[in-house]
């Protein structure tokens, strides 16, 4: 995260590769489900052994006596509708939720965040100095309304997009981040309303960023528990 | 430090059966492996055992899958461990150890059989210590030239079985990262330790977790993109070496090159983005600075390491390259788009699909759809039992749970409960905008954050 703080964000997973290496971010919607995006995972039956999430820790490489750390390997992925660029994460077991471990909520099928809302983004990615990365960083960003956004971009927004302004000082996600959570605090809950995916740049000071547009992949989220 | 495993060859999950009228195994007892091995090891008779992990049980075997009348079976219960010289279809050394069946010589001659004595006489008597077997070849003399047999042609009378050393049989490409030769000493001559114990090394390559890597028993393999195909050695004082293995002559032509995108975890990209995501350029794969690295462009020939392009020559989750920033050593580019990795929808559909009748049956990776009235491989919470109305006929995708994003199915991939189908919405096909309406949100439980330790952690 560029232009953010250390923080707290006890949705926000770190997802591992074989070698234990942070390589994306995810969001714990279900003790036994993580959210995050296509973009990180090489196919959509790529065989997950060896990698992992790590929860309940503020470090990127806690040390062996972090307390509330968990590590639980993923066992399956299952890749979203083909426009979503989000996948779904199976954990070999449901996370132990604790006061550093929180499942966050899903929007209502089809949610509208409201312009200005304030958001919020978390990763253990790359601050570009602003930050210590060896920690989770969090950064707030207010939403911006979907028809303000597809004129900054000249149209080329799409529904299953949603837009957050972008701040003089240069605040956003990184290399490091994307598949993490973009929470929005309504009526007194955290919410997914984004994942945060791959741009060209970070952290512009010029262009609106954009995120997965959660609700409208809820029915599909919630069938791929059911089933 | 040599664990009794090395003589094996570790087949999971599987179960040696042999015909009833054949010799009874010994009962099994109790152990450890490599307990078990050094059993097997100590008995000429036996040549495999089953390795029961849960209940400790070992059962000793007087045959393996290359006897007759025996099978291999899926076996969950059962690991299946067999003397790799019964296995092997080349030579170490002299060949001295070879019990492997090839019964012809370098020439096509039938080999004659042991016990006999004609068309050739001779003076060497069966025995399970010579490992003289039926008319396989062996090599009961070190005959500089490895394993031999009398042959059925009255006019020669022996000849040589011109099988291969290990480290010349199965050749590698590249940088030996498809190498699954047999080859299980390192250059010095030192036996590699099993991929599968951590003892006398600890290492991080379980053959768990790393299933695409081939870390099979303790033979020499590439797992982390080295230069050549190594192993960990069973001399405590030398964690790991090199292996020496034969290049192949032929380089293999690169397959799937993507330039404009990436597929898989994108090793045969080679397109010219040279920047990360976070717009540091890349530094020059045949620079040291300002990050010192081993992947020399000359010794991955294979990875085209040109310049400073993204590139994936070690099997990391995307392209990525060494930063021009002292302070970041690697970064992926994940900007770098995917290739698409659908089928091309074959039809199309109106709103959301509930009405579609159509005959596509394949979902959008290609995987063949279950029948809805099937029950396997997966358990149907919708069938046409349940929705009478919604022509679940065959396997033809359908749209019976007013999915918003479609018709699906029910998947013949046991790893896949359901999936999309290769059909897209028609051009001109209007469904609500997400920005028409918007509802009251009202949640329960999640989603709450102790802000007490917020505060404290700023």
């Amino acid at each position: 995260i560029v232009g953010g703080q250390p923080g707290n964000s006890p949705w926000t997973v770190s997802i591992r590769n074989r070698v234990g290496a942070h390589f994306c971010g995810g969001s714990l919607v279900k003790e036994q489900w993580v959210i995050s995006t296509r973009q990180c995972f090489s196919s959509c039956d790529a065989d997950m052994a060896g990698y992992e999430v790590q929860l309940g820790t503020l470090f990127k490489d806690p040390g062996p006596e972090d307390p509330d750390q968990q590590t639980i390997p993923i066992v399956r992925i299952v890749c979203g509708p083909s426009e979503s660029q989000l996948v779904m994460l199976k954990l070999a077991r449901p996370a132990a939720l604790n006061r550093r471990v929180a499942l966050i909520c899903l929007p209502p099928e089809r949610y509208v965040v409201p312009e200005g809302t304030i958001c919020e983004i978390a990763g253990w990615g790359e601050t570009r100095g602003t930050s210590d990365g060896s920690v989770l960083n969090v950064a707030r960003l207010p939403v911006l309304s979907h028809s303000e956004c597809n004129l900054a971009l000249r149209g080329r927004l799409k529904e299953s997009e949603l837009c957050t302004a972008p701040l003089r000082a240069g605040v956003g996600a990184c290399e490091g981040d994307y598949g993490g959570p973009l929470a929005c605090l309504t009526a007194d809950c955290w919410v997914l309303e984004g994942v945060i995916t791959p741009s060209r740049v970070c952290a512009r000071t010029d262009q609106p960023a954009l995120f997965i547009r959660v609700s409208l992949y809820v029915d599909w989220i919630q069938k791929v528990m059911k089933m | 430090h040599r664990s009794p495993l090395n003589d094996f060859q570790r087949l999971r999950a599987t179960e040696l059966l042999a015909e009833p009228a054949d010799q009874p195994p010994p009962p099994p007892e109790r152990g450890s492996a490599e307990q078990c091995a050094r059993r097997c090891a100590a008995s000429l008779a036996c040549r495999a055992f089953h390795y029961d992990r849960q209940s400790q049980l070992c059962q000793l075997l007087p045959r393996t899958q290359h006897s007759p009348r025996v099978q291999l079976q899926k076996n969950t219960h059962y690991d299946l461990y067999q003397k790799k010289d019964y296995l092997r279809d080349c030579i170490v050394g002299d060949g001295t150890s070879y019990r492997g069946t090839r019964a012809t010589t370098e020439k096509g001659l039938h080999c004659q059989h042991w016990q006999a004595t004609t068309p050739h006489d001779h003076r060497f008597v069966p025995s399970p210590r010579n490992g003289l077997e039926e008319n396989y070849c062996r090599n009961p003399d070190r005959d500089k030239r490895g394993p031999w047999c009398y042959t059925v042609d009255p006019k020669i009378r022996h000849q040589s079985c011109g099988i291969k050393k290990c480290e010349d049989d199965v050749c590698m490409t590249c940088n030996g990262e498809d190498y699954r030769g047999a080859v299980d000493h390192t250059e010095s001559g030192t036996e590699c330790q099993r991929w599968d114990l951590q003892h006398p090394h600890k290492h991080p390559y379980h053959p768990d977790k790393y299933p695409d890597k081939g870390l099979d028993d303790n033979y020499c393999r590439n797992p982390d993109s080295s230069e050549r195909p190594w192993c960990y050695t069973t001399d405590p004082e030398r964690e790991r070496e090199y292996c020496r293995i034969r290049l192949c002559k032929k380089r293999p032509r690169p397959l799937n090159i993507t330039t404009g995108c990436f597929r898989g975890k994108g090793e045969s990209y080679r397109g010219r983005a040279n920047v990360t995501v976070s717009g540091i350029p890349c530094q020059r794969w045949d620079t040291q600075t300002p990050h010192r690295h081993h992947f020399l462009p000359e010794k991955y020939p294979c990875k085209d390491l040109q310049e400073n392009y993204c590139r994936n020559p070690d099997g990391s989750e995307a392209p990525w390259c060494f930063t021009s920033r002292p302070t970041v050593r690697i970064a992926f580019c994940f900007h770098i788009r995917r290739c698409p990795d659908e089928l091309a929808a074959e039809e199309c559909y109106h709103g959301h699909g509930e009405h579609y009748r159509g005959h596509v049956s394949k979902t959008r990776k290609g995987i063949t759809c279950q029948p809805w009235a099937a029950q396997t491989p997966h358990v149907p919470q919708i069938s046409p039992a349940t929705h009478p109305a919604a022509h679940l006929e065959k396997n033809y995708c359908r749209n019976p749970d007013d999915d918003s994003h479609g018709p699906w199915c029910y998947t013949m991939d046991p790893r896949t409960p359901f999936d999309y189908c290769a059909i897209k919405p028609c051009t001109g096909s209007t469904v609500p905008s997400i920005m028409e309406n918007t509802d009251a949100v009202a949640f329960e439980q999640c989603g709450r954050r102790d802000e007490r330790l917020q505060r404290k952690g700023r």
